[in-house]
Parts: C-alpha cells; structure tokens; sequence
C-alpha cells in the first residue's frame, strides 16, 4: 500500500528528480522529496496541474488569491527563472534554497539585489527603490508626503551611494547590507531547516537512501 | 518632528509580500 505512489508522482507535470535538485542545491534527497509535499499542496489550491501559479503564489502568502502585490509579484518572477508565468517543482527547490539559514551569505544578497533591479540594469536607481517604497506604504494603508519620500531616498542613497553616481551597484548593496543585516531578514526561513519533520510523508516513501548522495 | 532613522530599503524589508514565510503555513 505505501508504496503505490512514487511512480506516478514521477509522471506528475512539473516533478523533477530529487537526486539532481539534491545535487544542485542545499537540500538532501530527502528534504527534496518533503518540500515536494509542500509543492504539491500550493500547486493544487486554485489549477491542480502540478504548477504553481501567481494566484497560488498570492494564495498562500496571504491567504487571498486576489491580493495584488508589486512585493509578490516580484518574487514569483525570481522564482520563475523560465519566465512562463507558471513555477515548475525544479524552480521552487532551486529558489528556496537560497532561503535556507546555511544557504551562503553571498546568494542571499545576490537574490535581495534583483528582487530591487527591477529594469535588470545592474544597478538599484532611485527610481526602483522610490517605486516600492510607495508600494509599501500603499499595502500598509499609510502615506506620505512626498517630500518626506524624497527625504527618504536622499538618506538612503547618501550613505549607500559611496560612488555618488546616482545609483546603487552590487558592490555598494553588499557594503550596506554588511551595515544594516535586517535588511535580509527575509531572506532566510527557518522553516527550510525541519522542512522534513514539518512535511514528512513524502519521506517515508523514500526510495533514495541520502547516505548514497 | 521625529528624525527619520530607517532607510528606504529597512521599510521596503517590512513588506508582507517580501516575507514567504506564508508558503510553510496553513
């Protein structure tokens, strides 16, 4: 009985082989195969076709599948490094991955820097950072000024624009983040450190042994 | 007035959309 389901998850649209994502990535065949519980779950509540979609995204960050968010949706498009409006089960675990407490420091802050260069120029400008900025105080029904917006840019770009060029690269993003680490507080989850005691089943159905990757 | 202590990249951080912590609950 318990062993009915793994090879017709292997035929499922989206899944991909635990040992290759294991190998790619910070997880073991197991954590794999436990996450994949998870991805099943997310991409089943609004299109079960073994994807995740943007509304399943916004599902299940804010339990609202109609919630519009620039934040969401800039993830969603990280996540999708096809860039075809749908995340497959390889792009899910590759992307956590990087959330993970022992993923490297270094991805962390590569990840946090796109999530901010929208135009992918290279460069955070003041103009990316202006546009989330009101699209944080819009999602916490608060506003401001103008001129105390632009207050704000100016002090953030004083101290992260040591080159004074108007913009923000990699290198200057790395030095900030150095000096205000909050600033990657999202970008680790505890949750990524038990994720096989928290989705166990998949486990049990192991047929890899992790020992052997 | 209060000075302004946070960066914009501090309160950008705050947002809900940022945190995906949503993804591991039920």
């Amino acid at each position: 009985m318990g062993c009915f389901s793994s090879k017709q998850e292997k035929q499922t649209p989206g899944f991909q082989d635990p040992v290759a994502l294991a190998q790619e990535t910070i997880f073991s065949v197991s954590e794999v195969e436990a996450l994949y519980e998870l991805f099943k779950k997310l991409s089943s509540t609004v299109v079960d076709d073994g994807l995740i979609h943007k509304e399943e995204f916004q599902l299940a960050l804010f339990k609202n599948s109609k919630r519009e968010s620039l934040f969401a949706d800039r993830v969603f498009y990280l996540f999708n490094t096809k860039q075809n409006n749908v995340i497959d089960f390889g792009e899910f675990v590759r992307a956590l991955s990087v959330f993970h407490p022992s993923a490297p420091p270094e991805d962390k802050i590569e990840f946090a820097f796109r999530l901010f260069d929208q135009k992918r120029t290279g460069f955070i400008n003041r103009e990316e950072v202006k546009q989330m900025l009101i699209a944080l105080l819009s999602e916490s029904d608060m506003t401001l000024a103008d001129d105390v917006i632009e207050t704000i840019l100016d002090k953030t770009f004083a101290e992260a624009d040591t080159k004074n060029d108007g913009k923000i690269d990699k290198d200057e993003w790395r030095t900030l983040v150095m000096k205000h680490p909050s600033l990657m507080r999202n970008m680790t989850l505890p949750y990524l450190k038990d994720i096989t005691t928290s989705f166990p089943s998949f486990v049990f159905r192991s047929e890899v042994d992790d020992s052997n990757t | 007035t209060k000075p302004i202590v946070m960066n914009a990249f501090e309160l950008i951080s705050l947002s809900r959309g940022l945190n995906l912590s949503g993804l591991f609950e039920e």
